[in-house]
């Protein structure tokens, strides 16, 4: 694999993309299709996250374009030259060009999207082209099929030398926001359990998981159950992204998505809200996990492997955020799926671990199985 | 001009402009010698690009413009340079 000059790479790992004009030879749903999973074949081995926006400027804004379209490298009609991106930076930065004179196609009658636009990002990113035949940053176009298709060997090397790799985080799956089609309830005592979501809700402490949810006093191990989620919360389904409570307002908060609900108590208080009430960035979709602070009375959310601290008190995000997570709460690994304090301790959940993290020691002074706390 | 491996004289000069095309493009870094400049036909830089080309698709390298090479150069590719700019 071969590297640019430099070594230009993104210093932030959630990036935006948009594409901005498209091909007459696809249907726009087949072209999205395309771009998504030529970003997944990256993100599946690096730490980076893709985020899809549909107006104004992106990180990497992707466009069919036809001869000289304004950047020095203008396309040759069919064939020849397909495709080209530019290295990792701002402004032209990251932009993916595709020549409109070729015939794109999902599949092999033509040339295949999925297969350049992943060679694409791959300069979007920061690789330059790779003399091992069989990498995808080889030059020269050889079709390869979107489904079941695995980053070769090194490309990987060469993405993982920018980004380091992607560490499996037992976190959250990207279940859909929908009840799933065969609804299984948890193993209750399966020791990989993870939950989605934790917050206190009065006297009693909530755990998430899928369409389940536990009930449980914060001092007692004994009468924890499970019920369904539409039984209490009709409105929140299933697979709830994050929840936190601010007991002194009486108020609790649940995240869905791009959207959020309060209630009182298990009184829904209206309809959805989105999330940039709270001032987050347009490229952030889904929350993974919320904890309001009581001394601080800030709540930290967390995104990804990043977190930003929104004041409660003055109701707005605060600055020089997100933060990466890892420098902040040393010790807790992985992406964080769900979070809570309790008596003066921040409990941090990622996948089947709970971490007891010491805000005064700012360390992690004991890890449990987030099984044991339903009582397993 | 590189001897080409028994072309005609019109594949031959097709050829060697589909060749100076290829290397101004994908083996010139910035800052060369500009698109516009005129550069002597088989001159050493021609030869230098053709030897970087031959290099980096592990072909033989020649120099010469003979059908390996040439079948490299007519295969649809990506339009980043393969030399680093």
């Amino acid at each position: 694999y071969r590297l640019f000059p430099g070594e230009p790479k993104w210093k932030k790992n959630t990036l935006t993309y948009r594409i901005s004009k498209y091909t007459p030879s696809m249907t726009p749903a087949e072209v999205d299709r395309a771009m998504e999973m030529a970003l997944r074949a990256w993100s599946s081995a690096v730490p980076l996250n893709f985020v899809r926006v549909n107006a104004g400027e992106a990180d990497i804004m992707i466009s069919f374009e036809t001869g000289d379209h304004g950047d020095s490298y203008p396309f040759d009609g069919p064939r020849g030259t397909l495709a080209h991106a530019f290295a990792p930076g701002e402004g032209l930065g990251g932009d993916t060009h595709f020549d409109n004179a070729e015939k794109w196609t999902m599949g092999t009658n033509g040339f295949n999207l999925f297969t350049v636009a992943a060679h694409e990002f791959g300069h979007a990113l920061g690789l330059a082209h790779s003399t091992d035949p069989s990498a995808l940053m080889y030059p020269t176009y050889k079709y390869q099929n979107p489904y079941g298709f695995h980053l070769p060997k090194d490309d990987v090397k060469g993405i993982q030398a920018l980004y380091g790799p992607r560490r499996a985080f037992p976190g959250k799956p990207t279940a859909p926001h929908g009840p799933p089609h065969n609804p299984s309830i948890p193993d209750l005592c399966d020791s990989n359990l993870s939950f989605d979501a934790v917050t206190m809700l009065g006297k009693e402490l909530l755990l998430f998981r899928d369409r389940i949810f536990w009930r449980r006093q914060v001092h007692l191990m004994s009468g924890i159950r499970p019920s369904t989620i539409t039984s209490s919360f009709p409105q929140l389904m299933s697979n709830v992204d994050a929840a936190y409570e601010v007991a002194d307002r009486g108020t609790a908060y649940f995240f869905k998505g791009p959207h959020y609900w309060i209630t009182r108590g298990f009184q829904m208080q209206g309809p959805p809200r989105t999330i940039y009430d709270f001032g987050f960035p347009r490229y952030v979709q889904q929350i993974d996990a919320a904890v309001y602070l009581k001394d601080a009375r800030k709540t930290l959310f967390f995104v990804g492997d990043e977190y930003y601290s929104y004041d409660e008190r003055k109701r707005k995000m605060e600055k020089d955020y997100p933060k990466s997570t890892e420098e902040e709460f040393s010790g807790v690994n992985g992406q964080i799926d769900a979070a809570v304090e309790l008596n003066g301790y921040i409990y941090f959940f990622s996948g089947p671990k709970a971490y007891k993290y010491d805000t005064e020691k700012e360390d992690v002074v004991s890890v449990l199985k987030s099984s044991s706390w339903i009582g397993c | 001009a590189p001897s080409l491996l028994a072309a005609s004289p019109r594949t031959s000069r097709n050829n060697y402009r589909l060749a100076q095309a290829y290397l101004d493009k994908y083996y010139t870094r910035k800052g060369g010698p500009q698109i516009g400049e005129m550069v002597a036909r088989g001159g050493n830089s021609t030869v230098k690009k053709i030897k970087e080309l031959q290099e980096f698709f592990g072909l033989r390298v020649t120099g010469k413009l003979d059908q390996a090479t040439m079948d490299v150069i007519k295969r649809p590719r990506c339009g980043v340079p393969d030399v680093a700019d």
